[in-house]
């Protein structure tokens, strides 16, 4: 159910979309939210807002919602601890001749999320995040990059769906990658490698070793150092 | 130790490898330094085998996950492993295959080296590239120069991921160690990943061991 709007700044549109403009992005943004769930875990929509947006052919959807997590007690299945029941999110779909196109996905538990935005150093950094919304080409200029890390690493998706999501994951990676380079004292540079599509969990899961951490392992003599020997 | 040492100008370090869509990282960082001893101590550069561990060394766990420490036992056991050509990789575990009649080399033993970066460069240009297990930090988006996290986002508790040493040095003041990673030479800086050298950064230090070929 659409929450009332708050007052504009003249220059952006008010929260007044109706439920019947709402439906497609917002069902759209949920899919995406839910992509890779199995059923009986996903989330449920709760109260929604949103403003659109002109650009080029198509319309920019900003949407504020709730989430509502489902009850669950099985850490594998739901990767949120069963507290953070309530999830405030803020969308951005692109919706291009009927074709839709998640941009940003921001999540947080209810009571957390309104933190995260008050950290001026992390926004600082950040710039791109600021701009709210996005500017006009950002979605262009991902896009294009996108495309040149796919003819690079040959990568094919098996759906439409799918390429939506892994564009959004690459875009998250992007970030995560400039964050990474801000925080390192050496000269490397971090950016976007072949495995820029994958989620944090997933590059874990697949190309990781988690047994090091687990077991010490068979007991090995102690070479003699260099000068001993 | 000398100031710098690089094994790969020396004959001692075969191609950079891939180990696609599999956590078998560890079977990757041992066959790297059973080949560097095996060509010190037998003075030939053979490529060899980590299909042979993931589908034979019983103790580790294939494609989820092993320790070098167990692998060396293993290799020891089958006796001996067999080239990458002779038993190819992969990237998931199958049925045993090994040949003891195939296999083309052999170890005596395996050792734990010192945790004293110093002591483990010295070891390394005396005795040949090194596996060691990191932190893996910030690998899924290094493209290229030296790599220095921040010691809490880079912990040495939280080793995921194992390595090899190949050589050290400086880079404009900044010491290295340059390390041979199994994700391809499309990744990195042709393969490689070059991580600071001397505050245990990321636990290098931690789990650093060697093949004995006699």
């Amino acid at each position: 159910v659409p929450v009332p709007a708050e007052p504009w700044t003249d220059d952006e549109q008010a929260w007044d979309l109706s439920s019947s403009e709402l439906l497609a992005p917002a069902r759209f943004a949920l899919d995406m939210y839910n992509y890779g769930r199995a059923a009986g875990t996903r989330a449920v929509l709760g109260a929604i807002r949103g403003r659109v947006r002109r650009v080029g052919r198509g319309s920019l959807f900003s949407l504020e919602a709730t989430v509502e997590e489902p009850l669950c007690n099985d850490p594998l299945v739901c990767p949120l601890p069963m507290s953070n029941k309530t999830m405030l999110c803020s969308f951005q779909v692109l919706d291009e001749l009927g074709k839709h196109m998640l941009l940003r996905r921001d999540c947080g538990p209810v009571n957390t999320k309104v933190t995260e935005y008050g950290n001026e150093t992390f926004s600082s950094f950040l710039p791109l995040l600021n701009k709210d919304p996005l500017p006009q080409d950002f979605s262009a200029e991902m896009a294009t990059v996108f495309k040149h890390f796919m003819t690079t690493y040959n990568r094919t998706y098996k759906s439409r769906e799918e390429a939506q999501w892994r564009f959004t994951v690459f875009t998250r990676n992007l970030i995560r990658a400039q964050k990474i380079q801000a925080l390192d004292q050496g000269t490397a540079e971090y950016g976007i490698t072949k495995f820029s599509d994958l989620t944090e969990e997933e590059f874990y899961t697949i190309y990781l070793n988690p047994v090091l951490q687990k077991e010490p392992g068979r007991k090995m003599s102690l070479a003699k150092s260099i000068n001993d020997l | 130790a000398p100031p710098e040492w690089d094994w790969r100008k020396k004959g001692a370090v075969t191609e950079v490898k891939d180990q696609g869509m599999c956590g078998s990282c560890w079977a990757f960082s041992v066959t790297g330094n059973v080949e560097g001893q095996w060509f010190l101590n037998r003075g030939t550069l053979l490529s060899l085998s980590e299909q042979e561990l993931l589908d034979c060394d019983k103790m580790d766990k294939a494609c989820f996950g092993g320790l070098p420490s167990n692998a060396y036992t293993a290799i020891k056991d089958l006796g001996g492993l067999e080239t990458e050509d002779d038993y190819s990789y992969q990237g998931h575990v199958q049925a045993c295959s090994f040949s003891a009649q195939r296999a083309k080399v052999y170890i005596n033993d395996s050792l734990e080296l010192s945790k004293n970066e110093n002591k483990m460069a010295a070891w390394l240009a005396q005795k040949g590239p090194i596996s060691v297990a990191i932190n893996a930090f910030g690998m899924q988006f290094y493209r290229h120069g030296i790599a220095h996290p921040l010691r809490p986002l880079c912990s040495p508790w939280l080793i995921d991921h194992a390595v090899l040493l190949v050589g050290y040095g400086n880079r404009s003041n900044t010491p290295y160690w340059a390390i041979k990673n199994s994700w391809g030479s499309n990744w990195g800086e042709e393969g490689y990943y070059y991580l600071y050298r001397g505050s245990g950064a990321c636990g290098v230090n931690t789990m650093a061991s060697s093949a004995v070929v006699n």
